[in-house]
């Protein structure tokens, strides 16, 4: 695992809140199901140490603000249309959280046949480690590795991701190492 | 039974579709070696430069000669990604660097090794 420059934490961070843009959002997929994708995401985190996240009651106020750009958004990290750069995230305590609104985000490959479909789940979970302060991990099975194939779906989190998140921000007092490696071994 | 590395199932996986098209030019960089000039190597060096393996050229442009700077982005990139450490744009290297990937940088980082374990005679 490797960190950002300075080692930015959220202090205190235990509890933040998240909103999606609602200006900067995708049709066909509906709100519903991007909600629970993004609340599946941050629980997989929340798992581990001790933060709670929770959807902010207003876009402006969330600590985490979350949407779907297409090119230049003004951030000076322009998106690139189908594939290439899917998302990008910023470091604490910035918030933002931007992914790239020409990506055929997929929440079910079972439904979703498009050969370029992204898997919505897994880079959400990717980003919210950024969020958290990881940067990106040379263990190819971490969700902390740079690139995602299309039609791929990565969203466990690996012993790599845990360790390092959690030198940030200390253990959840409910997680167990061994959890987390039965699961892998079911994965795998 | 020796399983196939899943990076190169991306390839396999991805070659038909439509890639975005800058990074999927860089397959004509395939087998590519230090000293050689090939059209469009300098959009390579920006992908490099992007994502943290080359600084910025502060005078001029990037050129498209395979120099000794863009090997050694190369082999910074391969040892980050965990892929075969070769100096080369072999094709793991390339299917990597063409892969759909995560827009922050790979370099502002502090890197975490797990502390070595040391024996005790005792």
């Amino acid at each position: 695992y490797a960190y950002f420059n300075g080692k930015p934490r959220w202090a205190p961070a235990k509890l933040l809140t998240y909103a999606i843009n609602p200006k900067h959002v995708i049709s066909y997929v509906s709100s519903s199901d991007i909600e629970t994708i993004f609340h599946r995401a941050f629980s997989r985190w929340s798992a581990v140490i001790p933060v709670n996240f929770t959807k902010a009651r207003d876009y402006s106020s969330a600590d985490i603000k979350i949407g779907f750009y297409k090119g230049d958004h003004g951030d000076g990290e322009p998106f690139d249309g189908v594939l290439g750069v899917l998302a990008h995230a910023f470091s604490p305590e910035n918030g933002r959280f931007h992914l790239d609104a020409e990506e055929s985000w997929a929440v079910d490959f079972e439904s979703d046949k498009s050969k370029v479909a992204v898997d919505l789940d897994s880079v959400a979970t990717h980003e919210i480690g950024h969020l958290l302060g990881l940067a990106h991990s040379s263990v190819k099975d971490a969700v902390m590795y740079p690139s995602l194939s299309p039609r791929t779906k990565k969203v466990d989190l690996q012993m790599d991701d845990v360790a390092g998140v959690q030198a940030l921000y200390g253990s959840n007092p409910n997680f167990k190492f061994s959890s987390l490696q039965s699961e892998n071994s079911y994965n795998h | 039974r020796i399983l196939p590395d899943p990076a190169v199932t991306v390839i396999t996986a991805t070659a038909n579709v439509s890639h975005n098209a800058t990074w999927h030019d860089f397959t004509k960089f395939l087998d590519a070696g230090k000293g050689s000039q090939v059209v469009g190597m300098s959009e390579l060096k920006k992908y490099f430069s992007r994502f943290g393996y080359l600084p910025v050229p502060e005078k001029t442009n990037f050129t498209d000669v395979f120099d000794k700077q863009l090997e050694s982005a190369l082999t910074l990139y391969q040892s980050r990604l965990s892929l075969p450490v070769t100096g080369k744009l072999d094709p793991e290297t390339i299917s990597a660097i063409t892969s759909p990937r995560c827009g922050v940088s790979d370099a502002p980082q502090q890197q975490h090794t797990p502390a070595k374990l040391h024996a005790t005679r005792r």
